[in-house]
């Protein structure tokens, strides 16, 4: 999994 | 970014700052739960410690600051600076009862099995839960100064949006993420019956005050 892309929310 | 997010994000640092200008400004946290603050500050630490490994945008660096910050702020007034207000009496829901499952659950169910994943999972879950003991303090004096339901609505009203945000990144980006949706449900219908309060008396100009 990309792991920052999925992260981009608060 | 979508506008349901980017609303969501403003009413959510709107909240947190509300509060924080109620507990300064009337220098008292009357009314207000220590135990969920402390629960939102562990949301905020647990969920942002790529703060410094990962640069998102400086939009995203910059509220996760400020949400911790003013986690920070808003625990150190109430149980430092205006200690002698703080009304332990009535915020006596048992902290423990919602971080040890939730900290069960992270383990169980998530998408990673790494220590930052499990930990993101756990604020997600942590954070559907947080609110209750301010909920169950409401329910327990009976009533809410009128700071503290604008407080609760501004902070309900985002998760309630970032669930418009998600359907919205759906169907637009095909993105979505279970757990957050989930736990985002849950939080939400938590704060259903203060809506309705909210919505038919504090709306009203009255106070909030539950039934007896």
């Amino acid at each position: 999994k990309d792991y920052i892309k999925d992260k981009d929310e608060l | 970014m979508n506008i349901f997010r980017l609303v969501g994000d403003l009413s959510h640092l709107l909240a947190i700052l509300l509060l924080l200008w109620k507990i300064w400004k009337t220098r008292s946290c009357a009314g207000v739960s220590g135990k969920s603050q402390i629960m939102f500050g562990l949301v905020y630490i647990t969920r942002y410690l790529d703060l410094f490994t990962n640069f998102i945008s400086i939009y995203n660096t910059t509220m996760k600051a400020i949400f911790i910050a003013v986690a920070i702020a808003t625990i150190y007034l109430i149980y430092f600076k205006f200690k002698a207000t703080y009304d332990s009496n009535h915020d006596t829901f048992r902290m423990e009862f919602l971080i040890v499952p939730v900290g069960g659950l992270a383990f169980l169910v998530n998408h990673d099995f790494t220590a930052l994943e499990i930990l993101w999972t756990f604020s997600i879950y942590l954070e559907s839960v947080a609110i209750l003991p301010q909920l169950f303090m409401i329910s327990k004096t009976g009533e809410a100064e009128t700071i503290t339901s604008h407080y609760l609505f501004a902070l309900g009203s985002y998760r309630a949006l970032y669930i418009v945000n998600w359907v919205y990144r759906y169907y637009f980006e095909g993105f979505f993420d279970l757990i957050a949706i989930v736990a985002g449900c849950v939080q939400t219908i938590l704060y259903c019956d203060f809506f309705y309060l909210y919505v038919t008396k504090v709306m009203h100009g009255k106070k909030l005050s539950l039934p007896a």
